[in-house]
């Protein structure tokens, strides 16, 4: 389970901060996997008390709006990303970033898709440059691109473009999965899937011995 | 001891990854903006151990509220609860979370132990009981150990304070299997004024949210 309490004080109307909380929730909390099980408690509360004595937001759109919206989106984005860090059995934090997508939610699929990849999860843990699992991950998120379009890399080492398996490292890729281990850090994966001017993030976590002996033993 | 020494007796601290942007972290989680306080405390709730296990957030004002929820159909009774809540009420005041017990699965029973839990905090604190919200953590099918809840209520209450500490002992408090705590702050200018937006998370298993 999640749980997740926001403060401000900030001054925004009811409408605006319902709305405001839910766009940060999709673009943070609702980015994050451990385990794929979606928990019967999740919630985040957020509470506004205008006490800044700043102009009360009344619009989305405005430029108050877009920044309330950019700093509530760089809290939550903070939080989820500790989570996703302190993952049961996790040794290193994942951020897969995808670009090219049609839209910033279909980038958002293809993200969370592949960081809830048990089997990309696991690779990390294993310390394996395994793209197959990656770009596996990515053609079974539901959205549709060109397959000769695919390109991933790890970190900045290049292992697939234009859809075609790059000769790469295989050393220096692992070796920068195992510092990142090492130092309970972050291993990022980059995919892009097209042209487009969609772009999204996902945070996850690889997949240990340990989650399974943390859960074995967790009982309802 | 300091209480943020004490509270970190418990569990550290987990590095916030922040992004960059037209903002600068400042200390206190939940308690940086204007107008709240926290506390966290033992309450004899958790199974094992004497980590705290009550947190209390609370606003001096009206504060607007939102929320999003688990969209997962065996949802807990404080979800339904606090659903129900926000579709009453553009405003809260307090936000009170245990951990332990998930209070899920629990049916009519569980949903009334809510209830009871609302009512005694906003009594305490002269609120509505619908300015009170409620979230729970911790094992799913079990209903809060209530009495051990309502008897800590008072001394969680005396315990409010807005200072950091506040922040971090109500950030463990709400922890389960979590290694660390989850809390930060920011403080920025919109609109040619000084604001501060602050949070507390837990999370560590069973975890693939997807809220509405």
């Amino acid at each position: 389970t999640m749980l997740g309490v926001i403060t401000t004080d900030a001054s925004v109307t009811s409408d605006v901060w319902r709305k405001m909380v839910q766009v940060a929730v999709n673009r943070s909390f609702n980015q994050i996997t451990v385990d794929g099980d979606t928990s019967t408690n999740d919630c985040v509360l957020a509470l506004a008390s205008g006490l800044s004595g700043s102009n009360k937001i009344s619009s989305l759109n405005s430029s108050e709006g877009e920044h309330l919206q950019a700093c509530l989106d760089a809290v939550m984005r903070g939080l989820a990303k500790s989570i996703a860090w302190d993952g049961e059995g996790a040794t290193c934090l994942i951020e897969v970033r995808v670009t090219g997508a049609s839209s910033e939610a279909e980038a958002a699929k293809v993200a969370r898709s592949v960081a809830s990849s048990s089997l990309t999860k696991a690779a990390v843990y294993g310390r394996d440059p395994n793209w197959g699992r990656i770009a596996c991950a990515a053609g079974y998120a539901g959205i549709p691109f060109n397959p000769n379009k695919l390109k991933i890399s790890l970190g900045d080492i290049l292992l697939m473009e234009g859809g075609q398996p790059l000769p790469f490292d295989r050393a220096a890729a692992s070796d920068y999965l195992k510092k990142a281990g090492e130092i309970h850090g972050t291993v990022v994966i980059q995919i892009s899937i097209g042209d487009g001017p969609g772009s999204g993030l996902a945070w996850g976590c690889d997949l240990s011995y340990d989650y399974v002996k943390i859960n074995a033993e967790y009982t309802t | 001891a300091s209480p943020i020494v004490e509270m970190s007796n418990y569990i550290p601290a987990a590095p916030i990854l922040l992004p960059e942007g037209p903002w600068q972290q400042v200390p206190g989680g939940v308690t940086a903006a204007n107008g709240f306080k926290a506390a966290g405390m033992y309450g004899g709730l958790r199974a094992v151990g004497e980590k705290p296990d009550l947190a209390l957030v609370t606003c001096d004002v009206d504060a607007m509220s939102a929320g999003a929820f688990t969209t997962n159909v065996v949802a807990a009774a404080p979800v339904l609860y606090c659903k129900e809540a926000l579709d009453n009420s553009t405003t809260a005041r307090a936000i009170l979370i245990n951990a332990g017990q998930a209070n899920a699965a629990t049916g009519d029973a569980g949903y009334q132990d809510v209830i009871e839990c609302s009512h005694a905090l906003s009594e305490l604190l002269q609120f509505n009981p619908e300015q009170v919200l409620i979230e729970s953590t911790g094992v799913i099918g079990k209903r809060i150990k209530k009495e051990a809840l309502l008897k800590s209520l008072p001394n969680l209450v005396n315990l409010l304070s807005s200072t950091v500490e506040g922040a971090y002992s109500a950030a463990v408090a709400i922890t389960t299997t979590d290694l660390v705590s989850k809390s930060v702050a920011i403080e920025s200018e919109v609109g040619g004024t000084r604001i501060r937006i602050g949070g507390m998370a837990k999370g560590s298993g069973m975890i693939h949210p997807n809220m509405a």
